[in-house]
């Protein structure tokens, strides 16, 4: 595992630390969208398929683990807990889900590396990983003013999709014949999408303002 | 093989 690689996975246990910290000490879930976070469970649930059957690595299998328990139980917060719930932001957080599940499923059936149930699960788990942020996204245009930690939420995502594509250039030029070109360009455009966020991100660091997206 | 690579991936 190259540098890239292990700073990526940290940004992303470190995303999900920040927002299961923020809802279990200050019990709110205020500018957090549950439709991403409903994406993700998906995403993970999807692309896990092999948790107990595919052993790569102690490490392997204990990321895998915090993501599925970190995304169903920040889900779980979010629908059923008697306090944090009543500060999600319902009217706000109105994208469909199945305007970006049906066109990522009916991709991962036409443009697959393999027609079979467990690489079609993952497949669509990558499309629909790069664009289940966009609910987040739309939630944070609306309400604007966002709390120090959905923007460090929301910047460490960023940051980990960043730290994968360094890694895949990396192992591009270091390990021969890695060429995946499904997972590059589902994370490129995951990665695009950040573009917009991070430059208002950036300016409100370097001013040291409180972040706001314009309208 | 190869294609079964970036599978150690998360």
């Amino acid at each position: 595992m190259n540098i890239f690689r292990l700073a990526g996975d940290m940004t992303h246990l470190a995303s999900v630390l920040v927002l299961l910290l923020k809802i279990h000490t200050i019990k709110s879930c205020a500018g957090v969208s549950l439709k991403t976070q409903e994406l993700y469970a998906l995403v993970f649930a999807c692309r896990y398929l092999d948790i107990f059957t595919n052993f790569v690595s102690l490490y392997n299998t204990v990321m895998k683990l915090i993501f599925l328990g970190s995304s169903f139980s920040i889900v779980w917060y979010m629908r059923y807990h008697k306090v944090v719930r009543r500060s999600y932001d319902k009217d706000q957080d109105t994208f469909r889900h199945y305007f970006l599940v049906l066109p990522c499923l009916v991709l991962a059936l036409l443009i697959n590396e393999k027609f079979t149930f467990k690489e079609v699960m993952w497949t669509f788990s990558l499309y629909l990983e790069a664009v289940a942020i966009l609910p987040q996204l739309v939630l944070l245009q609306r309400t604007r003013n966002i709390d120090n930690l959905t923007g460090q939420y929301v910047f460490l995502l960023g940051a980990y999709r960043g730290l994968y594509i360094l890694n895949w250039i990396y192992r591009y030029f270091t390990e021969p014949h890695f060429v995946h070109w499904i997972t590059w360009i589902s994370g490129l455009v995951q990665t695009l999408l950040y573009a917009d966020f991070f430059y208002y991100y950036y300016q409100s660091w370097k001013n040291n303002q409180k972040l706001h997206l314009p309208a | 093989g190869d294609k079964e690579k970036g599978k150690d991936e998360l």
